[in-house]
């Protein structure tokens, strides 16, 4: 059982590498990782060497292994892709969101059910009307699904990816989903991150 | 120190705890609680005992100590107000969340450069011009800010938070802020949160 904190750090970790990369840098030092997002350098250590990637002595690291280390382990290699339903404000803010791009996570179709989105495109996608979805699905094999339609529309959008074969759903609505057990559901819930928020600022900031 | 799972829980239980009196109940056991969200009863017990608020033989919790008591443990009584930069697609769906309804917290004013935005209507709230925050924010005593506007912006969003007496800031942007030591900046990474959704469907689902 891999622990979660070790999956939010490596994604992390991802970016900053990408970033070195894209400048040219070829190596790089735990400590210098460890610095640059102000963590602990033995948590950094212990966290990459759970990749299998090795540093050398003198280089540190070799920033294109470490990638690939770090992608193989989170599983990004196979599951880079992902479909969308629900092209309304967050939808389409994720149907841009340049973070996906880094981790090689592409939302290769999006489905709205409003006619007045169906054949237009949004940040690149063009939009689907819903009652196309199992057909395609099925027939592209994508196990990932975004979900961010409203609350009360939740659960029918829901059954129609299990329809279609869909074994992993990201949940941004605030809605308890019923999905079959072999069916994995990933909820989503910004006021949870907001609770942490407010208690790390802690009391001398509620004055 | 609070543990971070702890602080994810427990908006999961005033969520449910508040559609539960929207119907009219009085009393929850904390066994119901665990059937409803699929949770391990001993940590529900745990987690509600944290609170302070305890239930009584017969009856359960009372929902609306219980709620209370969730309330002043996370500290969502006193830092009811935010503000938010950058009113596009992601930060449109923010100012619309009803789940920030559910736990009183309220976007009280939003912000954007756009001249085709400033001055509109974003679900309810008025866009202000980003030029007037620093006056506006430092009269009003507000605290958090969202930050949801590109990644080249962030740090000069960042700025104008700080001077205007914010201390904590929920960064959207994939993008490291440069803060002072007394203001807190909590990353939202969308990436994490792919992660573990993708590891947690497991190998069986990448064939
Ligand atoms: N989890 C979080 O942290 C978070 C944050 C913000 C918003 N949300 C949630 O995300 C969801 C979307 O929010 P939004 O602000 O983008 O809303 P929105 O109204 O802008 O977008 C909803 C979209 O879904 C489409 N839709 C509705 N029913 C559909 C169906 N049956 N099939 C296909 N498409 C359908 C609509 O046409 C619209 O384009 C809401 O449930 C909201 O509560 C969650
Ligand atoms: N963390 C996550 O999980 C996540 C998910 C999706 C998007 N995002 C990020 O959120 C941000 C917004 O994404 P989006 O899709 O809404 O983009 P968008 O382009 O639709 O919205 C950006 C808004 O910011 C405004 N803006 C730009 N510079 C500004 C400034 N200096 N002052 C005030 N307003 C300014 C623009 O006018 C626009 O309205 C991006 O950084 C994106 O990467 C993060």
């Amino acid at each position: 059982k891999v622990p979660v904190p070790l999956l939010r750090r490596l994604p992390t970790y991802h970016h900053l590498l990408t970033l070195l990369k894209q400048n040219g840098e070829e190596y790089v030092s735990s400590q210098t990782i460890a610095d640059t997002l102000n963590l602990d350098p033995v948590q950094v250590r212990k966290d990459l060497a759970s990749t299998g990637v090795a540093g050398k002595p003198k280089n540190g690291f070799n920033i294109s292994e470490l990638l690939e280390g770090i992608e193989t382990f989170l599983g990004w290699k196979t599951l880079g892709e992902g479909i969308l339903v629900g092209c309304g404000a967050l939808g389409s803010s994720l149907l841009g969101y340049e973070g996906f791009l880094n981790c090689r996570f592409d939302i290769v179709v999006a489905f709205d059910n409003d006619p007045k989105k169906i054949g237009t495109t949004i940040r690149g996608k063009e939009i689907l009307p819903v009652t196309k979805l199992v057909d395609l699905v099925k027939r592209m094999h994508v196990k990932l699904g975004l979900l961010t339609v409203p609350s009360q529309n939740a659960q029918q959008v829901a059954d129609l990816m299990v329809e279609a074969g869909i074994k992993g759903i990201w949940n941004f609505a605030p809605a308890a989903l019923n999905v079959p057990q072999d069916v994995y559901v990933h909820q989503e819930d910004m006021v949870a991150s907001l609770a942490i928020l407010i208690k790390k600022m802690g009391a001398t900031e509620l004055q």
